[in-house]
């Protein structure tokens, strides 16, 4: 679960 | 736990894995692998031993003072280095890289996901966080059977050993296959728990150190002093830990 809870994190938006 | 232990974590772990984490985890693993995590989950107790790699050998372990049954990070884990430390750790350079590409720091993402995949395994062997006297029973002479050896290595691989030998033909493959049909039927109320972490972290290893020291006070050591002769009646009432644990282990890696 630990490595399926890092891969899915989604990017942040890059800031503007 | 010795090589066998940590194929069978990982092998088990990738039967769990999402769709973006088999993609990531593809792009990461060295050519060598061959698209197989469980084919380099023993990598770092290979270099542990080497000079430029010495330091990372305290991140397999917990430094339990001796006689205590508990864990606390602060305590145990000084300076963040040990198995808790380094789990955090890993986590943290493999998210860095998930959640934002354009990280300043690039870390070596290969190394990380191989040393967590490794220490989430580590984590879940009771006698890594055991006593630091006794330096978690390796220096806790026992025979197993007729052979002489020491209570860290029983719980890294003679208890494994034997029941590979017993009950699965003396097959790695047919005790993994075992293990994840028990988690189909026998252990599937508990996998949605053991997944998950509290506080939306990301990982949680703190609560998987306290259960390991609890296991090694209540399993590992009892009727285990130096010199015992270990046989049936301990290794059939320590299998079940065992399984229970590389399943556990298997089931939250992933």
């Amino acid at each position: 679960a630990t490595l399926n809870r890092i891969f899915s994190a989604k990017p942040k938006l890059a800031r503007a | 736990w010795g090589d066998d232990g940590h194929y069978a974590v990982c092998k088990i772990a990738q039967g769990y894995f999402e769709e973006e984490t088999v993609v990531a985890v593809k792009k990461l693993l060295p050519e060598y692998a061959g698209g197989e995590l469980a084919a380099v989950c023993s990598w770092p107790d290979d270099i542990k031993k080497l000079p430029q790699w010495r330091w990372t050998g305290a991140l397999h372990f917990a430094d339990t003072p001796d006689f205590k049954c508990n864990y606390e990070y602060s305590r145990d884990c000084p300076k963040d280095v040990c198995v808790t430390g380094a789990i955090f750790n890993y986590t943290n350079q493999l998210l860095s890289a998930s959640e934002n590409s354009h990280s300043i720091v690039h870390y070596n993402l290969t190394e990380a996901l191989m040393f967590l995949s490794h220490y989430m395994g580590d984590i879940h062997q009771p006698l890594h966080e055991g006593f630091l006297g006794d330096l978690g029973g390796n220096r806790v002479k026992v025979n197993w059977y007729s052979q002489e050896t020491n209570l860290h290595r029983v719980w890294d691989d003679m208890i494994i050993d034997s029941a590979r030998e017993t009950y699965y033909n003396s097959s790695l493959s047919i005790m993994i296959q075992s293990l994840q049909a028990k988690l189909k039927y026998g252990w599937s109320n508990d996998v949605p728990s053991w997944k998950s972490c509290p506080l939306n972290q990301k990982a949680c290893p703190n609560p998987y150190a306290s259960e390991s020291i609890d296991l090694a006070c209540k399993y590992a050591y009892t009727n285990a002093t130096v010199g015992t002769t270990l046989g049936d009646y301990y290794f059939l009432s320590r299998l079940p830990v065992v399984e229970k644990r590389l399943a556990q282990d298997g089931i939250r890696l992933a």
